[in-house]
């Protein structure tokens, strides 16, 4: 099935997004 | 001027996840001391949590973080972990400042982000401050799976940067 990934530096990215 | 999408929507995670707390208080049972504080599934809801709470090396010697899938609690007990094991990573006293808060924050984002091979077969993660020894464990749900097992532990000493071995517990050895 498909599952949902996040590479570390696009979490990271989103580390201070309103 | 339109919002882009990507800001409205929050980034869900494909499992919910619960942060607990472990809290050394003397006059408790270990199982009173242990306490789900929330939990989330996004990634926004995470580093709005992360952003609120104690780094580990912040906390008091005694005291624990514990990250699991919700559902799952972080104890050899619980079904989902009784025939599993965890990869431990011992830290020095003297990697406190240096390593601990960042190879905590990288195992979780390696675990809410899913990015182990085989992640269904991923618990959680316990980071143990402790007088001598700072520990993270990454459990497993079942040791039978040696080839899964084994990716999760090459995967974590990539990721971390661990040049060294690394120890895999069986929860039953431990108990």
């Amino acid at each position: 099935g498909t599952r949902i990934v996040y590479e570390r530096s696009f979490m990271m990215s989103l580390r201070h997004s309103p | 001027a339109e919002v882009p999408p990507e800001f409205l929507i929050k980034h869900p995670l494909q499992n919910t996840w619960s942060l607990w707390f472990y809290d050394n208080d003397r006059n408790k049972t270990w199982e009173q001391n242990l306490i789900e504080l929330t939990s989330f599934d996004t990634v926004e809801d995470f580093w709005r949590l992360y952003h609120h709470i104690k780094l580990p090396s912040e906390l008091r010697q005694g005291h624990d973080y514990a990250v699991f899938k919700h559902g799952i609690r972080p104890m050899w007990e619980d079904d989902a972990n009784k025939m599993g094991g965890r990869w431990l990573i011992n830290l020095e006293k003297k990697q406190r400042n240096s390593d601990l808060d960042r190879f905590w924050l990288d195992v979780v984002l390696l675990l809410i982000g899913e990015n182990f091979e085989y992640s269904e077969e991923i618990c959680g993660a316990v980071v143990n401050v402790r007088p001598k020894l700072d520990k993270i464990g990454v459990w497993t749900a079942d040791t039978s799976k040696q080839q899964a097992n084994l990716e999760i532990g090459r995967k974590l000493k990539e990721q971390l940067g661990i040049h060294g071995k690394i120890g895999f517990q069986l929860h039953r050895d431990t108990m």
